[in-house]
């Protein structure tokens, strides 16, 4: 058989005209870097299903994707995640929603998918149960990064010009992690304001 | 949003989909990313798909799955049948976004509606590309 993957790391507005060389330059490494972890499980004999976690585990764990660490803030100033799993050959499939702790989602999917008699699970529950699991659970703040804070004040000062209503973050008693300086990857996160996911 | 699909040596497909959805979401809202038929499914008789865009759009498209039933029921090829999905049913309706779609051959398609759609792949032969632009 043809051993084959291929990846995506999101559509939108991602135009030459508002990508600059250096942000280019990173989304390409990260992307080769990805695909190329999953390439060797299947080239070595492994099996799709290992290629597609690990290759997804790549792109969670870079801040330059909207997923894991670099996902985008929620209305109250989270990170909430989703992911989901399917093994082709058997029709099984996992997927979790709206967590907040769990580093890598895609494994807590597939988790689900093998070791739960359920397709879906959500919330506390998903995160208890990737916990009682062994997957790595982290502190929420792991999935802040400046650039995607700021395309959600942008996204709430355009709803509030559109709305008129209050500050929404300050009602809700969120406090922004103590990050302190911009690293120096985030200069390189393409901001595309607004994104749909 | 971030997806993987791929075969391996044994004629398996598998996919994922792992995202932080949609930036000032509130009320649980949840996009097709996790939905199993929607933004994510594998079966080795079609392809494996995963998708990426306006999630409202791609649930109510049911677009992976359909993916997948064009190409079971009508036997269109993994192009075809990913085309027709991304660049007709959901452009009609104007859901924006795309998907990956790789068949148990090895053939495989990466249509989008969007401006950009980072994306790669990587063939048996270990030759690769990655493209984002149009």
């Amino acid at each position: 058989n043809k051993i084959t993957l291929v990846i995506h790391g999101g559509a939108g507005t991602i135009t030459r005209a508002n990508m600059t060389p250096e942000k280019e330059k990173a989304y390409r490494a990260d992307l080769e870097r990805a695909m190329k972890t999953g390439y060797e499980i299947l080239r070595k004999g492994g099996t799709s299903m290992d290629a597609v976690e690990a290759t997804i585990r790549v792109m969670e764990d870079s801040p330059l994707f909207n997923a894991g660490k670099g996902a985008v803030f929620t209305h109250e100033g989270k990170n909430e995640m989703d992911a989901a799993f399917m093994d082709g050959k058997t029709l099984a499939a996992g997927s979790i929603a709206g967590v907040t702790t769990i580093k890598n989602p895609i494994s807590a999917a597939r988790t689900v998918m093998e070791k739960s008699e359920h397709v879906m699970l959500v919330g506390k529950g998903a995160e208890e149960f990737a916990k009682l699991k062994g997957l790595e659970i982290v502190d929420p703040s792991y999935f802040y990064t400046e650039p995607r804070w700021k395309g959600l004040q942008k996204a709430l000062q355009e709803e509030k010009m559109q709305l008129d209503h209050s500050d929404t973050l300050k009602k809700s008693g969120f406090v922004k992690p103590d990050i302190s300086g911009s690293s120096a990857i985030d200069k390189l996160i393409f901001d595309e304001g607004k994104k749909y996911g | 949003t971030v997806g993987c699909v791929a075969l391996d040596q044994y004629g398996n497909l598998a996919a994922g989909t792992s995202t932080g959805g949609m930036t000032n979401k509130r009320w649980g809202r949840v996009g097709d990313a996790p939905i199993i038929g929607a933004g994510t499914y594998a079966n080795n008789k079609t392809c494996a798909v995963s998708a990426t865009g306006h999630g409202e759009y791609f649930i109510r498209s049911v677009v992976a799955y359909d993916i997948s039933a064009l190409m079971e029921y009508k036997g269109l090829s993994v192009q075809k049948a990913a085309d027709e999905v991304v660049m007709k049913k959901l452009v009609k309706i104007g859901g924006e976004g795309g998907v990956i779609a790789l068949d148990k051959n090895g053939n495989f398609a990466m249509p989008f509606n969007s401006a950009g759609m980072y994306r790669g792949f990587i063939k048996s032969d270990g030759s690769w590309e990655v493209k984002i632009y149009k």
